[in-house]
Formats: structure tokens, sequence, C-alpha cells
């Protein structure tokens, strides 16, 4: 799965998600990323992600949307992050990352998988990992 | 507002001689994206314009590199969302489509839906002008050498975890 999320200049936010899906899947599966609020979600009150992971774990728990539920709540989107992912482990063993970026700019890519390639660009710094602490 | 970009290309595992690929490519994606906010450019057209060059990266599972199903074919999904809007457009099950995430968008601005899926995603992509490439080019060596090597069930279930992941 690849996904993006950015805020522009006038401070819209956006979100998107593409994926070919789990390896070996059935015929006719579909996903999170097709579903909103699981696959991507972006609101300019609140900010914007994008995930990856166990797509049916992703939708059991609305990942994208409790991540922003979070945000809404007052949580940074590192702590947003990392709340509906851990939620997301314990009720459902899934696993997975997320890019986010909340209305202000402030943004993170977390991930409970063992990697997740990600980069990120802001203030002509390019900044980019793929194990935890990077 | 100082525009940013972030993007992922997957949780999934990355073998150790994909991994500078993997890097390389978010960073390429993410520099695509950031030079369309630094034009002014939307939100929305850099978010787009990161998951195409994705898409089109066959060392990512999206577009061409899409992981194989059960039947060894590629079904693909994809979502765009407008945060000003709320406006989301999204496809799923969709096959021989170099970039789903363009279809998202359309199906986003040109109907009153959310979501079309399968034959029916197939059937707006070609009333909008999009071209239909053959399964063969979406379709890669590493992606089927990993459909053939699919871990059973039983196997270690960290590692089946991680081939569930898209």
């Amino acid at each position: 799965t690849v996904g993006a999320v950015a805020i522009d200049a006038e401070g819209n936010v956006a979100s998107a998600t593409s994926t070919g899906g789990r390896l070996n899947k059935m015929v006719g599966r579909v996903g999170d990323t097709a579903c909103v609020g699981c696959g991507a979600y972006a609101d300019n009150y609140v900010g914007a992600a994008s995930p990856t992971g166990c797509g049916e774990e992703i939708m059991k728990v609305t990942l994208c949307r409790l991540i922003l539920f979070h945000m809404e709540q007052g949580k940074s989107p590192k702590e947003a992050s990392d709340i509906a992912l851990a939620y997301m482990f314990e009720r459902v063993q899934g696993f997975g990352g997320v890019v986010v970026l909340d209305k202000t700019g402030d943004w993170a890519a977390r991930f409970n998988s063992k990697q997740m390639s990600w980069a990120a660009a802001k203030d002509d710094q390019l900044y980019n990992g793929l194990y935890k602490d990077e | 507002m100082i525009p940013v970009i972030v993007v992922h290309g997957g949780a999934g595992h990355i073998s150790e001689e994909r991994v500078e690929l993997s890097r390389q490519g978010v960073r390429e994606a993410v520099l695509h994206g950031y030079r369309i906010l630094q034009r002014g450019g939307t939100a929305l057209d850099a978010v787009e314009e990161a998951v195409v060059q994705m898409e089109n990266n066959p060392v990512f599972n999206a577009g061409r590199g899409s992981v194989l199903n059960e039947l060894g074919d590629i079904e693909m999904d994809a979502i765009i969302m407008d945060g000003k809007t709320l406006n989301s457009g999204a496809v799923s099950a969709v096959r021989r489509i170099a970039n789903p995430i363009k279809l998202s968008r359309l199906v986003m601005e040109k109907t009153n839906h959310v979501c079309l899926t399968g034959h029916g995603a197939s059937r707006f992509a070609k009333a909008m002008g999009i071209p239909e490439v053959p399964e063969e080019f979406l379709k890669t060596d590493y992606s089927r050498m990993r459909w053939k090597k699919n871990l059973p069930p039983g196997s270690n279930p960290v590692q089946c975890q991680m081939g569930k992941m898209g």
C-alpha cells in the first residue's frame, strides 16, 4: 500500500491511498483502502491521515477517523497515531502504520509493524525513515 | 501556511535487497508532491501526484507491482479525500488500470458517488478515456514470486501477519 497526506499554502488538507491489497486475497475482496475513514480521511478542521497494514483490522477500528478523533480531543498527530495503533493492536491484533498531519502542519509517520517506509517534506527539508526511531 | 507532505510506501515486510529501493521511492514521491505545493498547487494535486509516482514504481504494492490474489490476478483499491469539502472518491477491485488513484479522483469529481467497484469502475474508466493496460504490465517477477511462495496457514504467526498487510 502507498499513501500521502498534505497541507497546502491555503491550509487545505488532503489524503490519498492506493493498494494492490493483501497477497493471495479472495477475488472481490475489498479492504480498508476504498472506505472513507478507514483507508483515508481528511478534514480541514482537524487534519488528514493515510494508513497501511492489515486492511480488515484497520476497517474494524476505522483507523483514520479514530486518529482524527483523538486529534480533535487535543492530541498531536504523533500521540493520536500511537493511541489509535495501540487500540487496533489491543482490540483486534492489527499491525500497520499511518502518515498523519494536523491543520497546523504538524506531522507524524508512526507504525506498530516492524517497518514502514516513509518520507516527508516541510520547509525545504526532506525527512525519511524505514525502521522505528528513524 | 507552510506546505507539508508526508508519504508512506507500506508497512509490509521489506526484504533487505529492496530496502534502499523503497527508501528512494518514497523520497522521490514526496519530492514530486512537494514541488506541486511549492508552486502554489493544492494539497489534493500533491497527494495524487505522490501516489501516482509510487503506483508507477514496481517496488510498491500499488499499481504496477501490486500483489496477486488467489487466482494470480491483480485487483486494486484506491481512495482520495479533500479536506476542504469532505468530498471523497474511491475505486475497489479495479483491474487493468495503471493509476487507480486518478480514477478515484474522477469518481470524486465526475460522479455523485463515493465508490465504484469492479466492472462498474472499469466501465467508468473507459467512459473517462482512461486506457486499459495489460494485466501482465502490472505484474512483476517479484509479485509472481511472492504469490508462489505465499506462506501457508500454520507458519510463523508474525510472518503470516506481515503477509496479510496491504
